[in-house]
């Protein structure tokens, strides 16, 4: 079997302004979990290192960057699945870790449940070693300003953001 | 959000989803990217899949595993992808995309937004794209 890994960084209206970034970011995602599977790297390992390269890029709406809820948080939110025994891990309400994903792979493998949600995401994640970062600093001045406009025109269901602060979903 | 679809040399599936929600949401609100068979699903026997879009669109049509079980059912990736992600916006008006592989290897791509950035990298070179209907391609 040929390994292959297959990447995306997010549908909607994306703005001119995004889409160099998001080329390029999904680009280096699909890199580096190739590289990973080339070196016999599992598919499980692989899909979690090209989503942590774009939870780390303001390109995307994930991790770093990612859009603010109404109180002007980042609430965040991953998901992880291995096809072979159907085994799942999930978080939910994740405010203050960087790598959601990393955090959603260990419930896969580390807790008998599927899906962990806010405190208890968070209590998993410290018990795991994993270390809490300040909840501004996932804060990107995009997703500031974008919650901004959001509150000056509601419009729900926008998740893609850029400098001029077009919407979309995704 | 993001999200990726591998296979790995012993034909291992796996399907990874994060995302940040989206704007203007209620303090709380849970979407789509957690909840298996919604944003992310794996099936070794048949294919994996990851999603993005309406999250509430893609949580009450159950996205991900809708287009697995397309696959089951017989169709091959690309047109399980376009057929779930078309009727999802055709019976609740909101736009998703999503990214599949199938068991053999086989890619979909497809989505209703405007736009929706992915990439895979095969035979040594890049295959990406994010407008309707484009295939880039250069060396990796």
């Amino acid at each position: 079997m040929d390994p292959i890994v297959l990447v995306h960084g997010g549908a909607g209206d994306i703005p001119d302004s995004r889409v160099a970034g998001k080329l390029r970011g999904s680009k280096m995602a699909a890199a580096r979990a190739h590289r990973l599977l080339q070196a016999g790297g599992s598919a499980l390992e692989a899909v979690e290192a090209a989503v942590v390269v774009m939870e780390e890029d303001e390109s995307f709406n994930a991790g770093y960057g990612s859009v603010l809820n109404l109180r002007g948080e980042v609430e965040m939110e991953a998901s992880i699945m291995r096809g072979s025994d159907l085994a799942v891990g999930a978080v939910t309400l994740v405010k203050d870790f960087k790598h959601p994903i990393s955090i959603a792979h260990r419930v896969l493998t580390d807790s008998p449940h599927s899906l962990l949600g806010a405190e208890g995401a968070k209590i998993f994640a410290l018990e795991k070693g994993f270390k809490t970062v300040p909840p501004e600093s996932l804060i990107s001045q995009n997703a500031r300003d974008a919650l901004n406009k959001f509150l000056e025109h509601r419009e729900f269901g926008r998740t893609e953001i850029g400098a001029e602060h077009e919407g979309g979903v995704g | 959000t993001v999200g990726a679809v591998a296979i790995d040399s012993t034909g291992s599936i796996a399907v990874a989803t994060s995302t940040g929600g989206m704007s203007g949401k209620a303090v709380g609100r849970i979407g789509d990217t957690p909840q298996i068979g919604s944003g992310t699903y794996a099936d070794d026997g048949v294919g994996g899949v990851s999603t993005t879009g309406h999250g509430e669109s893609i949580l009450k049509y159950c996205l991900a595993h809708s287009i697995v079980k397309l696959m089951e059912g017989g169709l091959d990736a690309g047109t399980a992808t376009k057929t779930a992600v078309n009727g999802m916006t055709k019976r609740l008006n909101n736009t998703a995309g999503a990214i599949t592989l199938s068991k053999s290897g086989q890619v979909g791509v497809h989505f209703s937004s405007k736009r929706m950035s992915w990439a895979y990298i095969r035979d040594g070179k890049y295959y990406y794209g994010i407008e309707q209907g484009e295939v880039l391609s250069e060396k990796f």
